[in-house]
């Protein structure tokens, strides 16, 4: 879900 | 996190603290081009948006805030601190690159994964990145000799995408449906910028010359 949502890389 | 993401954001940290040493204690930035420094600066702004709407972790907001604080400090130096703006190679450092802006504002708006604002900008970041570092590569070609610090900091910055590479890798066959294209191939247009530099960067190691 929180990949989805937004970007968990920098 | 693995090792590889955590591996590229620590290099990528060591090549804006190489670049901030290099630029804060012996107050220089010969043979550093202010014009990639002003592309990463808009990559971070436009990359990072996102640092206010969705926290992933202490340690992503931790590292957003130290790269845009790193990037625009060193844009102020280059451009306002007089000391070292003196040893700014204006002449040489010519690139025009807000030619780059544009091209990679129009991609990013036919080619993203959503077409909302900040999925756009973030993904125009990506191709900014991309190609951010040429100015710095033909200001190389021009000074022909360049001191350590800033061979260090290119090639940890070459490097830090590299391991980003592997990373996405790693994740392709650990996660499912972890699939980003236009992140991956934006890497490694990126990276295989740098297989030019890391050539003459190595065989400097092997023939203990500066690197020309």
């Amino acid at each position: 879900a929180k990949e989805e949502e937004g970007h968990d890389e920098l | 996190m693995n090792i590889f993401r955590l591996a590229g954001d620590m290099t990528h940290l060591a090549s804006v603290l190489v670049l901030l040493l290099k630029i804060h204690t012996i107050k220089s930035c010969a043979g550093v081009s202010l014009r990639t420094q002003e592309l990463y600066a808009i990559v971070f702004a436009t990359r990072y948006l996102d640092i206010f709407t969705s926290f992933v972790s202490v340690y992503n907001t931790f590292m957003k805030l130290v790269f845009l604080g790193s990037s625009f400090s060193i844009v102020w130096y280059m451009r306002y601190h007089k000391a070292v703006h003196r040893t700014y190679d204006r002449e040489q450092d010519t690139f025009r690159h807000w030619f780059l802006v544009l091209p990679c504002l129009v991609l990013a708006l036919l080619i993203h994964e959503k077409f909302t604002f900040l999925e756009v900008l973030w993904t125009f970041s990506l191709y900014l990145e991309a190609v951010a570092i040429l100015p710095q590569l033909v200001l190389l070609q021009r000074t022909r000799n360049i001191d350590n610090l800033t061979g260090q900091y290119i090639f940890l910055l070459g490097g830090y995408r590299g391991l980003y590479i592997l990373n996405w890798i790693y994740r392709y066959f650990t996660e499912p449906h972890f699939v980003h294209w236009i992140t991956w191939i934006a890497g490694l247009v990126q990276t295989l910028l740098y297989a030019d530099f890391f050539y003459y960067y190595f065989l400097r190691f092997i023939g203990g010359r500066g690197v020309e």
